[in-house]
């Protein structure tokens, strides 16, 4: 038996806004740690990893590790019918070919239900090492979603470069070339506002905008993104999620040949 | 032009 209320159901809205159309089925991991997803995208170039963590929910039953494969697409269709206040439940037997989604309004006074069939997915599941970055910048979610929105209105490529001046944005199309610098900038007033750059040695990568721009459909869960960039490995997209969780997208890098 | 790596590539199987 899996009971999973969270009150903020706001939330899993948002992450399913944010992979239904980078991702098509996965498997919702579900154990004593919490709610977990691990999936690729279908041309094996970008990986989403989604953790809540078992404390942020209200109410956490999960009697025994269950793994429960949904289409995305259809979860997101369903998440989509409940409110903006709801809180939202998820439910599922063990052994079971369904998942319930309960949605209560705030006051009590709308309750819906809503059962989806479960699929039996083959994902493979791959290893992420822990890594030492060689640089980590953290901006303001929106002010990365713009550059990559802006960039790829010149080009298909991004070329991120961390060096002591700052993070670099490049790109080059047929009509010309963009280059957007942000330097680092702890002095705001708000911290949400802020950009910090750690950089251990200069790193400089090329991504597919068209991936950025996908993982970018999750700003409105965090108001601070974090990019994490080593040689010759794939970045880290990172959204937190309030003190719950995160939603990591790792892009592989395109490679000179 | 560059070509577009795999992930597959840099995370293993578990």
């Amino acid at each position: 038996m899996l009971e999973l209320r969270l009150v903020q159901g706001s939330l899993l809205k948002k992450v399913m806004e944010s992979i239904k159309d980078l991702v098509n089925d996965a498997n919702f991991d579900c154990s004593a740690t919490g709610f977990s997803l691990q999936a690729m995208d279908s041309s094996h170039v970008a990986l989403v990893s989604l953790l809540l963590r078992s404390e942020g929910f209200e109410h956490y039953r999960c009697d025994r590790n269950l793994s429960m494969g949904m289409n995305l697409g259809n979860m997101a269709k369903m998440l989509k019918c409940a409110g903006n206040d709801d809180i939202v439940t998820i439910k599922a037997d063990d052994g079971g070919d369904c998942v319930t989604f309960m949605f209560e309004s705030p006051n009590q006074d709308k309750i819906a239900d809503f059962e989806m069939k479960l699929m039996d997915i083959d994902s493979e599941h791959l290893g992420i090492p822990e890594t030492e970055y060689e640089a980590i910048v953290r901006m303001p979610s929106s002010e990365f979603a713009r550059i990559c929105k802006d960039l790829s209105t010149i080009g298909d490529t991004v070329l991120i470069s961390v060096t002591k001046e700052g993070v670099r944005f490049s790109t080059k199309g047929d009509i010309g070339t963009a280059n957007i610098v942000c330097r680092q900038n702890t002095s705001v007033d708000k911290p949400e506002e802020a950009t910090i750059i750690e950089m251990e040695t200069p790193v400089s990568l090329t991504f597919a905008l068209r991936y950025m721009n996908s993982f970018t459909k999750a700003t409105p869960l965090a108001t601070q993104v974090t990019v994490s960039l080593s040689s010759e490995l794939p970045v880290v997209v990172e959204y937190k999620i309030g003190e719950m969780g995160y939603l990591r997208f790792y892009l592989a890098p395109k490679i000179e040949e | 032009d560059p070509k577009q790596g795999n992930i597959m590539s840099f995370f293993k199987k578990v």
